[in-house]
């Protein structure tokens, strides 16, 4: 592992803290302050009762949005846009998914298993139209280990720049960049989690999250597929160009 | 091919 100062690794914490805080989408307080409003009976048979076709694509509309912010995060981290342009796109295209599931866990009620869609909170029987229950359960599931870990902004942050700069992924030109960079957020993470003095266990726990992640998404990409597969006009013509681009 | 993500990458962060 690369020799970093310690001064190096607050510097990063820092930087990658500010960087999640400027792009997270929605302020934790204004999420909190809607954890009242879920949708009633009908507003979810609403969306029950809509076409197979429309509902997902406001999913992918949606999908789309958060990921904008993932973009934005990546280029504001120390190191991320010195990489070759081939490496960030590998990264993005990868990672960024990967990283709004993560921050689902911010917009999620463990309470009544709602996360914020839409403008309100939805329980999983909204997607249903969707036909793919497996990776709706999947997803819910996800955010509700993620938020049982109680990870501060922080550490989500460095969690989330951990995963963006995986440096396993396919078709990097520069692995070694991508692996330092790797290796001094996971330092940063460490560091951060040592002292908030939470136990060695938790990151574990956090690494074990790497192959959930991969899962979920190749889930998505399956799904897309399929779905791709019935309804080809709709996806060419309706879905936003850079879901299209990510995931066709 | 990924010309958005391309461009969303030029942009300058604001």
């Amino acid at each position: 592992s690369p020799t970093v100062s310690m001064d190096e690794l607050e510097h990063l914490a820092q930087n990658i803290s500010k960087s999640h805080m400027e792009t997270c989408q929605y302020l934790q307080e204004e999420l909190q302050q809607s954890t009242w409003q879920t949708f009633l009976q009908d507003e979810v048979e609403c969306y029950q009762s809509k076409p197979k076709e429309v509902m997902w694509q406001l999913c992918a509309v949606k999908i789309t949005e958060a990921i904008q912010y993932v973009v934005e995060f990546a280029k504001r981290i120390d190191g991320f846009m010195e990489l070759c342009q081939n490496d960030q796109i590998v990264l993005l295209k990868a990672g960024s998914l990967e990283v709004v599931f993560i921050r689902m866990c911010r917009a999620f009620d463990t309470q009544n298993n709602t996360v914020y869609f839409d403008g309100k909170y939805a329980g999983p029987e909204v997607f249903k139209v969707l036909g793919c229950d497996d990776l709706i359960t999947s997803a819910y599931d996800f955010a509700k280990s993620m938020c049982s870990l109680h990870l501060s902004e922080d550490e989500l942050a460095l969690f989330s720049a951990f995963i963006l700069l995986s440096s396993d992924r396919s078709w990097l030109q520069e692995k070694s960049k991508v692996e330092k960079l790797q290796q001094k957020t996971q330092l940063a993470l460490q560091h951060m989690l040592q002292k908030h003095q939470r136990g060695e266990e938790i990151l574990t726990k956090l690494i074990c999250k790497v192959s959930t992640l991969r899962g979920l998404c190749s889930r998505h990409t399956e799904t897309l597929s399929a779905f791709r597969a019935v309804y080809p006009d709709i996806v060419r013509a309706h879905f936003p160009p850079l879901y299209k681009e990510l995931f066709g | 091919k990924h010309k958005i993500l391309h461009q969303l990458l030029q942009n300058s962060t604001s």
